[in-house]
């Protein structure tokens, strides 16, 4: 889904 | 990635080190909560599944190894290697009163209903209190050797710096996840009482110690 962020934080 | 959010990361990875370090040196894990542990490594392993589905960057993929690793290296030193010396006495937490409700949280607010969403928000729930264990263990001893306090330092430290660092992106109006920020302000807050005592106390050379 593009409308979520990205995880990109651990 | 901005500095707070990398500082974040290295204050979390520092804590972890302390930790290791600390029951190698001193062949003992007295005062650590194995719970606390334990509930850090079900969150590594929740949350990182996605090691084997997505790519995000080299660092990434490699700080999710090594904190899956270090948390299993930490569980095989307190429960195997120094069991004896396993303060099993003073960690009495019940940990499924935080892990059912971490569980039941994920199925009702998360982002999507799929199985690794859904492993993922858990993750994040059951950190946010993971800690409990640890400051129950402290607070019900009374007080906490030095370097425990610095690796509990250092692990408040990695949330507080997480907010600076969502507060930075919000600025950028880059897309924030709100139940990573709730659950970590949540989780942040559990430091307070800890960060009040240690800045008062510890940094002063005295042991932490609670009132009386």
């Amino acid at each position: 889904d593009d409308d979520l962020p990205k995880k990109d934080e651990l | 990635m901005n500095i707070f959010r990398l500082l974040g990361d290295l204050s979390h990875l520092l804590a972890i080190i302390i930790l290791l370090l600390k029951i190698w040196n001193s062949r003992s894990c007295a005062g650590i909560s194995g719970r606390s542990q334990f509930l850090f490594a079900i969150v590594f392993t929740a949350r990182y599944l996605d090691l084997f589905f997505t790519f995000i960057s080299l660092y990434n993929t490699v700080m999710k190894i090594v904190f899956l690793a270090t948390s299993y290296g930490t569980l095989y030193l307190m429960y195997i290697k120094f069991k004896a010396t396993y303060d099993s006495n003073h960690d009495t937490f019940r940990i499924e009163f935080l892990i059912l409700p971490a569980i039941a949280l994920a199925l009702l607010i998360n982002e999507e209903f799929t199985v690794i969403e859904i492993l993922w928000t858990f993750s994040i729930y059951l950190e946010s209190v993971a800690i409990l264990p640890q400051l129950f263990m402290v607070s019900k001893t009374g007080e906490a050797e030095s370097i425990t306090s610095h690796y509990l330092f250092a692990l408040g430290s990695y949330r507080a710096l997480y907010i600076l660092n969502w507060i930075y992106r919000w600025f950028l109006t880059e897309k924030l996840n709100a139940i990573a920020i709730v659950a970590g302000i949540v989780q942040t807050i559990l430091y307070c009482d800890f960060f009040y005592l240690y800045l008062t106390k510890v940094l002063k050379g005295k042991k932490l110690q609670l009132p009386a």
